[in-house]
Protein backbone atom coordinates (compact mmCIF):
# COMPACT_ATOMS: atom_id res chain seq x y z
CA UNK A 1 0.00 0.00 0.00
CA UNK A 2 1.13 3.49 -0.30
CA UNK A 3 1.43 4.07 3.63
CA UNK A 4 2.75 2.06 6.32
CA UNK A 5 1.15 2.30 9.98
CA UNK A 6 2.38 1.33 13.63
CA UNK A 7 -0.38 2.03 15.86
CA UNK A 8 -1.55 1.39 19.52
CA UNK A 9 -4.76 2.12 20.97
CA UNK A 10 -3.68 6.30 21.36
CA UNK A 11 -1.40 6.70 18.66
CA UNK A 12 -1.11 6.14 15.22
CA UNK A 13 2.37 7.29 13.00
CA UNK A 14 1.73 6.94 9.16
CA UNK A 15 4.62 6.67 7.17
CA UNK A 16 5.19 7.67 3.36
CA UNK A 17 6.33 3.67 1.76
CA UNK A 18 7.79 5.52 -1.36
CA UNK A 19 9.88 7.88 1.26
CA UNK A 20 9.87 5.69 4.13
CA UNK A 21 9.94 9.10 6.33
CA UNK A 22 6.72 9.93 8.65
CA UNK A 23 4.07 11.89 7.33
CA UNK A 24 1.40 11.80 10.16
CA UNK A 25 0.77 11.33 13.54
CA UNK A 26 -3.20 10.89 15.14
CA UNK A 27 -3.85 11.28 18.62
CA UNK A 28 -7.15 8.66 18.37
CA UNK A 29 -7.91 9.28 22.25
CA UNK A 30 -8.30 13.39 21.48
CA UNK A 31 -9.07 12.72 17.69
CA UNK A 32 -5.90 14.92 16.88
CA UNK A 33 -4.54 14.77 13.26
CA UNK A 34 -1.20 16.35 12.19
CA UNK A 35 0.91 15.77 9.61
CA UNK A 36 4.24 15.90 10.61
CA UNK A 37 7.19 15.64 7.93
CA UNK A 38 10.59 13.87 9.97
CA UNK A 39 13.88 14.02 8.71
CA UNK A 40 17.84 14.77 8.98
CA UNK A 41 19.61 17.67 7.39
CA UNK A 42 23.08 19.35 7.89
CA UNK A 43 23.88 23.03 8.25
CA UNK A 44 27.53 23.84 6.56
CA UNK A 45 29.16 25.11 9.31
CA UNK A 46 31.42 28.44 8.74
CA UNK A 47 34.68 28.76 8.88
CA UNK A 48 34.66 32.72 8.49
CA UNK A 49 33.56 34.57 5.39
CA UNK A 50 33.20 38.49 4.12
CA UNK A 51 30.43 39.02 6.76
CA UNK A 52 32.61 38.04 9.75
CA UNK A 53 35.41 35.69 10.32
CA UNK A 54 33.65 34.10 13.15
CA UNK A 55 33.93 30.44 12.37
CA UNK A 56 31.36 27.93 13.79
CA UNK A 57 33.23 26.25 16.81
CA UNK A 58 32.95 24.50 19.98
CA UNK A 59 31.08 27.65 21.75
CA UNK A 60 29.87 29.33 18.36
CA UNK A 61 27.02 27.62 16.00
CA UNK A 62 27.52 29.70 12.74
CA UNK A 63 26.58 28.00 9.72
CA UNK A 64 27.73 29.48 6.35
CA UNK A 65 24.47 29.53 4.65
CA UNK A 66 20.44 29.60 6.00
CA UNK A 67 19.54 26.48 4.12
CA UNK A 68 20.58 23.09 5.97
CA UNK A 69 20.93 19.91 2.94
CA UNK A 70 19.25 16.78 3.45
CA UNK A 71 21.28 13.71 4.83
CA UNK A 72 18.52 12.12 2.69
CA UNK A 73 15.24 12.60 0.92
CA UNK A 74 14.64 9.04 1.52
CA UNK A 75 15.05 5.96 4.32
CA UNK A 76 15.32 2.31 3.45
CA UNK A 77 13.16 0.82 6.41
CA UNK A 78 12.66 -2.29 8.41
CA UNK A 79 8.70 -2.86 9.84
CA UNK A 80 8.55 -4.72 13.01
CA UNK A 81 4.91 -5.27 14.42
CA UNK A 82 4.94 -7.11 17.73
CA UNK A 83 1.89 -7.53 20.87
CA UNK A 84 4.37 -4.86 22.33
CA UNK A 85 6.07 -2.95 20.25
CA UNK A 86 5.57 -1.87 16.27
CA UNK A 87 8.66 0.09 15.09
CA UNK A 88 10.10 1.42 11.91
CA UNK A 89 14.03 1.13 11.65
CA UNK A 90 14.69 4.02 8.84
CA UNK A 91 17.93 3.63 7.35
CA UNK A 92 19.24 6.95 5.92
CA UNK A 93 22.92 6.89 5.16
CA UNK A 94 25.80 5.14 6.11
CA UNK A 95 25.91 7.44 9.63
CA UNK A 96 22.81 8.30 10.25
CA UNK A 97 19.79 5.85 10.98
CA UNK A 98 17.07 5.81 13.26
CA UNK A 99 14.23 3.68 15.26
CA UNK A 100 10.81 4.89 15.20
CA UNK A 101 8.88 3.01 17.83
CA UNK A 102 5.03 2.49 19.13
CA UNK A 103 5.04 0.54 22.49
CA UNK A 104 1.97 -0.93 23.70
CA UNK A 105 -0.07 1.30 26.40
CA UNK A 106 2.71 4.43 25.44
CA UNK A 107 1.14 7.55 24.38
CA UNK A 108 4.16 8.97 22.84
CA UNK A 109 6.99 7.90 19.94
CA UNK A 110 10.05 7.10 21.19
CA UNK A 111 12.45 8.15 18.11
CA UNK A 112 15.91 6.84 18.79
CA UNK A 113 18.35 8.43 16.87
CA UNK A 114 21.77 7.07 15.55
CA UNK A 115 24.31 9.80 14.15
CA UNK A 116 27.87 9.40 13.06
CA UNK A 117 30.77 9.28 12.56
CA UNK A 118 29.94 12.69 10.40
CA UNK A 119 31.91 12.42 7.08
CA UNK A 120 34.55 15.46 6.32
CA UNK A 121 36.01 14.53 3.09
CA UNK A 122 34.54 17.64 1.39
CA UNK A 123 36.09 19.73 3.84
CA UNK A 124 32.83 20.77 5.16
CA UNK A 125 31.84 20.65 9.07
CA UNK A 126 28.49 19.26 9.46
CA UNK A 127 25.65 20.22 11.99
CA UNK A 128 23.24 18.10 12.47
CA UNK A 129 19.63 18.58 13.49
CA UNK A 130 16.26 16.37 13.35
CA UNK A 131 13.83 18.30 12.28
CA UNK A 132 10.31 18.39 12.19
CA UNK A 133 7.47 19.90 9.62
CA UNK A 134 3.72 20.60 9.98
CA UNK A 135 1.31 22.75 8.59
CA UNK A 136 0.39 24.12 11.66
CA UNK A 137 0.35 27.84 12.28
CA UNK A 138 2.65 29.05 15.22
CA UNK A 139 3.22 32.95 14.48
CA UNK A 140 6.59 32.63 14.73
CA UNK A 141 6.63 31.39 17.95
CA UNK A 142 7.80 28.70 19.86
CA UNK A 143 8.82 27.12 23.89
CA UNK A 144 11.73 25.39 25.19
CA UNK A 145 12.24 24.77 28.97
CA UNK A 146 14.74 26.21 31.08
CA UNK A 147 16.91 23.54 33.26
CA UNK A 148 13.95 21.34 32.85
CA UNK A 149 11.53 23.85 34.97
CA UNK A 150 10.37 27.06 33.53
CA UNK A 151 9.20 27.16 30.30
CA UNK A 152 10.07 30.21 28.07
CA UNK A 153 8.55 31.77 25.20
CA UNK A 154 10.74 32.40 21.76
CA UNK A 155 9.62 34.35 19.19
CA UNK A 156 11.69 35.17 15.99
CA UNK A 157 14.21 37.84 15.87
CA UNK A 158 12.74 38.81 18.83
CA UNK A 159 14.59 39.89 22.51
CA UNK A 160 12.21 40.15 25.37
CA UNK A 161 14.81 42.60 26.94
CA UNK A 162 16.22 44.61 24.30
CA UNK A 163 16.43 45.57 20.77
CA UNK A 164 17.70 42.71 18.85
CA UNK A 165 19.11 43.58 15.28
CA UNK A 166 19.18 40.23 14.67
CA UNK A 167 23.09 39.48 12.36
CA UNK A 168 22.39 35.51 12.45
CA UNK A 169 18.99 34.52 10.84
CA UNK A 170 19.82 30.83 12.29
CA UNK A 171 21.90 30.62 15.19
CA UNK A 172 20.74 34.36 16.82
CA UNK A 173 17.30 32.18 17.15
CA UNK A 174 18.75 28.85 18.26
CA UNK A 175 17.90 28.54 22.01
CA UNK A 176 19.18 25.84 24.77
CA UNK A 177 16.88 23.03 25.11
CA UNK A 178 17.55 20.83 27.97
CA UNK A 179 14.31 18.63 28.23
CA UNK A 180 11.82 19.93 25.71
CA UNK A 181 11.05 21.74 22.87
CA UNK A 182 7.03 22.56 21.86
CA UNK A 183 5.17 24.19 18.78
CA UNK A 184 1.21 24.89 19.29
CA UNK A 185 -1.69 26.68 17.05
CA UNK A 186 -3.49 27.00 20.32
CA UNK A 187 -5.65 23.82 19.78
CA UNK A 188 -2.71 21.34 19.45
CA UNK A 189 0.62 21.18 21.20
CA UNK A 190 2.98 18.92 19.39
CA UNK A 191 5.95 18.67 22.02
CA UNK A 192 9.65 16.73 21.66
CA UNK A 193 11.45 15.49 24.88
CA UNK A 194 15.14 15.30 24.68
CA UNK A 195 17.36 12.93 26.91
CA UNK A 196 19.84 15.54 26.63
CA UNK A 197 20.81 19.08 26.67
CA UNK A 198 20.73 20.39 22.38
CA UNK A 199 20.22 23.30 21.00
CA UNK A 200 16.83 23.80 19.17
CA UNK A 201 14.39 26.35 17.29
CA UNK A 202 11.86 26.52 15.25
CA UNK A 203 12.66 28.69 11.66
CA UNK A 204 9.66 29.07 10.03
CA UNK A 205 6.18 28.30 10.86
CA UNK A 206 5.00 24.82 12.15
CA UNK A 207 8.66 23.62 12.08
CA UNK A 208 10.61 22.53 14.59
CA UNK A 209 14.30 21.82 15.09
CA UNK A 210 17.05 19.96 17.50
CA UNK A 211 20.46 19.43 17.04
CA UNK A 212 21.69 16.45 17.47
CA UNK A 213 25.56 15.65 16.35
CA UNK A 214 28.48 18.43 14.83
CA UNK A 215 31.71 17.72 13.49
CA UNK A 216 34.15 20.61 13.22
CA UNK A 217 36.98 21.52 11.13
CA UNK A 218 38.23 24.71 12.29
CA UNK A 219 38.53 26.29 15.94
CA UNK A 220 36.22 29.19 16.47
CA UNK A 221 39.27 31.61 18.63
CA UNK A 222 37.09 31.71 21.96
CA UNK A 223 39.86 29.69 24.00
CA UNK A 224 39.74 25.89 23.49
CA UNK A 225 42.37 26.22 20.31
CA UNK A 226 41.13 22.69 19.04
CA UNK A 227 38.30 22.07 15.93
CA UNK A 228 35.22 19.59 17.81
CA UNK A 229 36.28 17.28 15.57
CA UNK A 230 35.61 14.27 17.83
CA UNK A 231 38.11 10.87 16.46
CA UNK A 232 37.23 8.05 18.78
CA UNK A 233 34.23 6.65 19.95
CA UNK A 234 32.92 9.93 20.25
CA UNK A 235 32.22 10.34 16.71
CA UNK A 236 28.99 8.28 17.13
CA UNK A 237 26.30 9.14 19.21
CA UNK A 238 22.74 7.67 19.89
CA UNK A 239 20.07 9.45 21.58
CA UNK A 240 16.19 9.24 21.88
CA UNK A 241 13.51 12.17 21.33
CA UNK A 242 10.06 11.64 22.51
CA UNK A 243 6.99 13.09 20.56
CA UNK A 244 3.74 13.93 21.96
CA UNK A 245 0.78 15.18 19.94
CA UNK A 246 -1.76 16.81 22.49
CA UNK A 247 -4.75 18.72 23.34
CA UNK A 248 -3.64 22.21 24.64
CA UNK A 249 -5.15 21.92 28.00
CA UNK A 250 -3.99 18.31 27.95
CA UNK A 251 -0.09 18.96 26.62
CA UNK A 252 1.68 20.68 29.76
CA UNK A 253 0.05 16.93 32.09
CA UNK A 254 2.02 14.57 29.58
CA UNK A 255 5.02 16.38 29.12
CA UNK A 256 5.74 17.35 32.51
CA UNK A 257 5.54 13.56 33.74
CA UNK A 258 6.97 12.52 30.58
CA UNK A 259 10.06 14.29 31.45
CA UNK A 260 10.21 13.52 34.85
CA UNK A 261 10.52 9.84 34.06
CA UNK A 262 12.94 10.55 30.71
CA UNK A 263 15.18 12.18 33.97
CA UNK A 264 14.77 10.00 36.53
CA UNK A 265 14.65 7.06 34.15
CA UNK A 266 14.22 2.99 35.80
CA UNK A 267 17.33 1.36 36.24
CA UNK A 268 18.09 -2.18 35.01
CA UNK A 269 19.85 -4.57 37.56
CA UNK A 270 21.01 -8.35 36.13
CA UNK A 271 21.87 -11.58 37.91
CA UNK A 272 22.55 -15.16 37.18
CA UNK A 273 19.96 -17.21 39.07
CA UNK A 274 21.33 -18.70 42.03
CA UNK A 275 21.37 -16.47 45.11
CA UNK A 276 22.22 -17.37 48.95
CA UNK A 277 19.93 -15.95 51.79
CA UNK A 278 21.14 -12.75 52.98
CA UNK A 279 20.00 -10.59 56.39
CA UNK A 280 22.33 -7.62 57.92
CA UNK A 281 22.89 -9.53 61.09
CA UNK B 1 31.76 -1.92 50.48
CA UNK B 2 30.36 1.00 47.99
CA UNK B 3 31.03 4.50 47.71
CA UNK B 4 28.98 7.16 46.03
CA UNK B 5 31.40 9.92 46.90
CA UNK B 6 33.74 9.41 43.80
CA UNK B 7 30.36 10.13 41.31
CA UNK B 8 28.85 12.58 43.62
CA UNK B 9 32.35 14.24 42.97
CA UNK B 10 32.39 13.79 39.40
CA UNK B 11 29.20 15.23 38.61
CA UNK B 12 30.12 18.02 40.80
CA UNK B 13 32.86 18.72 38.48
CA UNK B 14 30.45 17.88 35.11
CA UNK B 15 28.12 21.24 36.19
CA UNK B 16 31.00 23.06 34.25
CA UNK B 17 29.32 24.75 31.04
CA UNK B 18 32.14 22.90 29.11
CA UNK B 19 30.95 19.15 30.36
CA UNK B 20 27.49 20.20 29.97
CA UNK B 21 27.93 20.84 26.13
CA UNK B 22 30.92 18.84 24.99
CA UNK B 23 32.83 22.16 24.43
CA UNK B 24 36.21 21.33 25.93
CA UNK B 25 39.49 20.45 24.80
CA UNK B 26 39.58 16.79 23.63
CA UNK B 27 41.62 15.48 26.75
CA UNK B 28 39.48 17.47 29.01
CA UNK B 29 36.60 15.77 27.55
CA UNK B 30 38.17 12.59 27.54
CA UNK B 31 39.09 13.15 31.25
CA UNK B 32 35.68 14.11 32.21
CA UNK B 33 34.78 10.69 30.18
CA UNK B 34 37.27 8.74 32.66
CA UNK B 35 36.10 10.61 35.81
CA UNK B 36 32.14 9.34 35.55
CA UNK B 37 33.52 6.18 34.43
CA UNK B 38 35.39 5.55 38.01
CA UNK B 39 32.46 6.69 39.63
CA UNK B 40 30.47 4.12 38.30
CA UNK B 41 32.41 1.10 39.80
CA UNK B 42 31.94 2.13 43.75
CA UNK B 43 28.38 3.20 42.51
CA UNK B 44 27.63 -0.10 41.49
CA UNK B 45 28.95 -2.05 44.56
CA UNK B 46 26.92 0.52 46.62
CA UNK B 47 23.47 -0.27 44.95
CA UNK B 48 24.54 -4.62 44.68
CA UNK B 49 24.70 -4.38 48.42
CA UNK B 50 21.66 -2.08 48.81
CA UNK B 51 19.72 -4.73 46.72
CA UNK B 52 21.03 -7.45 48.72
CA UNK B 53 20.21 -5.94 52.22
CA UNK B 54 16.12 -4.76 50.69
CA UNK B 55 16.05 -8.41 48.99
CA UNK B 56 17.33 -10.70 51.89
CA UNK B 57 19.24 -12.40 48.65
CA UNK B 58 22.63 -11.92 47.99
CA UNK B 59 23.43 -12.23 44.33
CA UNK B 60 26.09 -11.64 41.78
CA UNK B 61 24.37 -8.58 40.48
CA UNK B 62 25.85 -7.15 37.09
CA UNK B 63 24.86 -3.93 35.21
CA UNK B 64 25.10 -3.52 31.79
CA UNK B 65 26.17 -0.08 30.85
CA UNK B 66 25.72 -0.43 27.13
CA UNK B 67 22.33 -0.95 26.85
CA UNK B 68 21.70 1.43 24.65
CA UNK B 69 23.98 -0.37 21.91
CA UNK B 70 22.55 -3.59 22.77
CA UNK B 71 25.24 -5.02 24.74
CA UNK B 72 24.65 -7.01 27.99
CA UNK B 73 26.67 -10.23 28.47
CA UNK B 74 24.57 -11.54 30.93
CA UNK B 75 21.11 -11.25 28.89
CA UNK B 76 23.16 -12.19 25.46
CA UNK B 77 24.56 -15.62 27.18
CA UNK B 78 22.87 -16.67 30.03
CA UNK B 79 19.54 -18.92 29.62
CA UNK B 80 18.63 -18.18 33.14
CA UNK B 81 18.82 -14.43 34.24
CA UNK B 82 17.23 -12.24 37.01
CA UNK B 83 16.13 -8.64 36.01
CA UNK B 84 15.56 -5.85 38.94
CA UNK B 85 13.87 -2.80 37.92
CA UNK B 86 14.29 0.25 40.09
CA UNK B 87 12.36 3.12 39.80
CA UNK B 88 13.84 6.28 41.41
CA UNK B 89 10.70 8.53 40.96
CA UNK B 90 8.09 9.02 43.76
CA UNK B 91 5.01 7.04 42.11
CA UNK B 92 4.22 3.75 40.36
CA UNK B 93 5.76 3.61 36.77
CA UNK B 94 5.41 1.24 33.63
CA UNK B 95 8.31 0.75 32.01
CA UNK B 96 9.41 -1.47 28.59
CA UNK B 97 12.32 -3.54 29.17
CA UNK B 98 14.21 -4.31 26.10
CA UNK B 99 17.21 -6.72 26.53
CA UNK B 100 19.87 -8.13 24.06
CA UNK B 101 19.52 -11.80 24.04
CA UNK B 102 20.49 -14.95 21.66
CA UNK B 103 18.01 -15.86 19.28
CA UNK B 104 15.35 -18.53 20.99
CA UNK B 105 12.01 -18.64 23.03
CA UNK B 106 11.65 -17.10 26.51
CA UNK B 107 9.53 -17.27 29.28
CA UNK B 108 9.10 -14.08 31.94
CA UNK B 109 7.77 -14.35 35.50
CA UNK B 110 7.01 -11.40 37.06
CA UNK B 111 7.72 -10.74 41.42
CA UNK B 112 4.54 -12.96 41.93
CA UNK B 113 5.55 -15.58 39.78
CA UNK B 114 3.08 -14.95 36.96
CA UNK B 115 3.96 -15.30 33.87
CA UNK B 116 3.87 -12.05 31.83
CA UNK B 117 4.06 -11.71 27.93
CA UNK B 118 6.84 -11.06 26.43
CA UNK B 119 8.31 -10.74 22.60
CA UNK B 120 11.53 -11.20 21.11
CA UNK B 121 12.24 -8.65 18.71
CA UNK B 122 14.66 -9.06 15.34
CA UNK B 123 16.75 -5.93 14.96
CA UNK B 124 17.28 -5.46 10.98
CA UNK B 125 20.99 -5.70 10.31
CA UNK B 126 21.25 -2.54 8.74
CA UNK B 127 20.53 -0.86 12.12
CA UNK B 128 23.37 -3.09 13.99
CA UNK B 129 26.65 -4.50 12.60
CA UNK B 130 24.97 -8.50 12.87
CA UNK B 131 21.50 -9.66 13.25
CA UNK B 132 20.42 -9.24 16.95
CA UNK B 133 17.76 -10.37 18.87
CA UNK B 134 15.89 -8.28 21.61
CA UNK B 135 13.73 -8.92 24.50
CA UNK B 136 10.73 -6.96 25.38
CA UNK B 137 8.31 -7.11 28.57
CA UNK B 138 6.41 -4.82 30.58
CA UNK B 139 7.64 -4.28 34.11
CA UNK B 140 5.76 -2.47 36.80
CA UNK B 141 7.57 -0.77 39.32
CA UNK B 142 6.35 0.80 42.84
CA UNK B 143 7.38 4.03 43.78
CA UNK B 144 11.15 4.36 45.10
CA UNK B 145 11.23 0.65 44.86
CA UNK B 146 11.83 -2.12 42.88
CA UNK B 147 10.24 -5.28 41.22
CA UNK B 148 12.38 -8.66 40.65
CA UNK B 149 11.37 -10.47 37.08
CA UNK B 150 12.80 -13.94 35.81
CA UNK B 151 13.30 -14.67 32.35
CA UNK B 152 13.94 -18.89 31.07
CA UNK B 153 15.36 -19.39 27.92
CA UNK B 154 13.16 -22.06 26.21
CA UNK B 155 15.63 -24.70 25.05
CA UNK B 156 15.89 -26.06 22.16
CA UNK B 157 14.85 -29.34 22.24
CA UNK B 158 11.61 -27.92 25.30
CA UNK B 159 11.36 -25.98 21.73
CA UNK B 160 10.87 -28.73 19.45
CA UNK B 161 8.02 -30.75 21.77
CA UNK B 162 6.47 -27.41 22.17
CA UNK B 163 6.40 -26.99 18.45
CA UNK B 164 5.52 -31.28 18.24
CA UNK B 165 2.31 -30.17 20.59
CA UNK B 166 1.10 -27.30 18.97
CA UNK B 167 1.21 -28.41 15.46
CA UNK B 168 -2.18 -29.36 14.07
CA UNK B 169 -3.15 -33.33 13.90
CA UNK B 170 -4.75 -33.61 10.42
CA UNK B 171 -2.73 -32.56 7.88
CA UNK B 172 -3.68 -29.14 6.15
Amino acid sequence: SRVIVIENKYIRATFDSGTGLLMKIENMEQNLSLPVSQGFFWYNASAGDEESSQASGAYIFRPSVRKPMAVSHWAQINLVKTTLVQEVYQNFSAWCSQVIRLYEGQRHLELEWTVGPIPVKDDWGKEVISRFDTPMKTKGQFFTDSNGREILKRRDDYRPTWTLNQTEPVAGNYYPVNTRIYITDGHMQLTVLTDRSQGGSSLKDGSLELMVHRRLLVDDERGVMEPLLETNTGDKVRGRHLVLLSSVSDAAARHRLLAEQEVLAPQLVLALGGSSPYNSQ
Amino acid sequence: SGDSAPLKEAMAVLQHHDAVSGTARQNVVNDYARQLAAGWGPCEVLVSNALAQLSNNKQNFSFCRELNISICPVSQMSEHFLVTVYNPLGRKVDHMVRLPVSEGLFFVKDPNDKSISSNVVMVPSAYSKMYQWELLFPASVPALGFSTYSVNQVSSHNHQARNQLTRPRKPK
